[in-house]
């Protein structure tokens, strides 16, 4: 494994402890889109099944299961903590995130390395993924005020991406791998899609002052 | 095997 492929895990994994912590600490989900959170754990449901066939590392697995028991538990605690639950801006996040899945699964089952029920379903939890983050950038875009928090989740998740990008150039020149399109083209894709919030992460950052992103 | 390449990742 090399040093870009384990810092977009790495970065991945801060993301979400970094909104498990907002959700432990402030007891709050202000600004987190359920739609993102229950796109993201359809993501990992359907391309993590290989969890029981195939076994590559215990990193591997480990990983698979933090992700997978994460992303349930966020939800969990967004759709029925007493407490968290009522901290969620419902009337703000209203993307149609359903409208999202039905394209990308018929794009996996059209566009896929093998026509193999956990090949189709992996192809779509990679296009899914590419675009998960749109209803959070939607609610992003509408909040008046992004708690620190917030932004750095969303940072650290386009990070991950990012990350991953390099990971694959890496793999290609120096491990000499095949080419990807599949996995390479969703995650351009994925890391495009924060280009405008990095922009104004990066600004605010310098500048010192609180995130806010045009409407 | 480019399958188990694509399936190592996360």
């Amino acid at each position: 494994m090399n040093v870009f492929r384990l810092a977009g895990d790495m970065t991945h994994l801060l993301s979400i402890m970094v909104l498990l912590l907002k959700i432990h600490s402030m007891k709050s989900c202000a600004g987190i889109s359920l739609k993102t959170q229950e796109l993201y754990v359809l993501v990992f449901a359907t391309r993590y099944l290989d969890i029981f066939t195939t076994y590559f590392s215990f990193y591997n697995t480990v990983m698979k299961i933090v992700f997978l028991v994460t992303s349930f538990s966020i939800v969990w605690y967004m759709r029925h903590h007493k407490v968290v639950r009522q901290t969620y801006d419902r009337d703000q996040d209203t993307f149609r995130h359903h409208l999202l899945v039905i394209p990308c699964f018929l794009l996996a089952l059209l566009i896929n390395h093998r026509f193999t029920v956990r090949e189709v379903l992996w192809t779509f939890s990679l296009y899914l993924e590419a675009v998960a983050i749109l209803p959070q950038l939607v609610l992003l875009q509408r909040s008046r005020n992004i708690d620190n928090l917030t932004g750095n989740y969303v940072f650290f998740l386009g990070a991950y991406r990012g990350l991953y990008l390099f990971n694959w150039i890496y793999r290609y020149m120096a491990e000499k791998s095949q080419l990807r399109w599949i996995p390479w083209i969703s995650g351009l894709v994925q890391t495009a899609l924060y280009a405008d919030f990095f922009y104004y992460y990066i600004k605010s950052w310098k500048k010192r002052e609180k995130l806010q992103l045009p409407a | 095997n480019q399958e188990i390449q694509t399936h190592d990742e996360l």
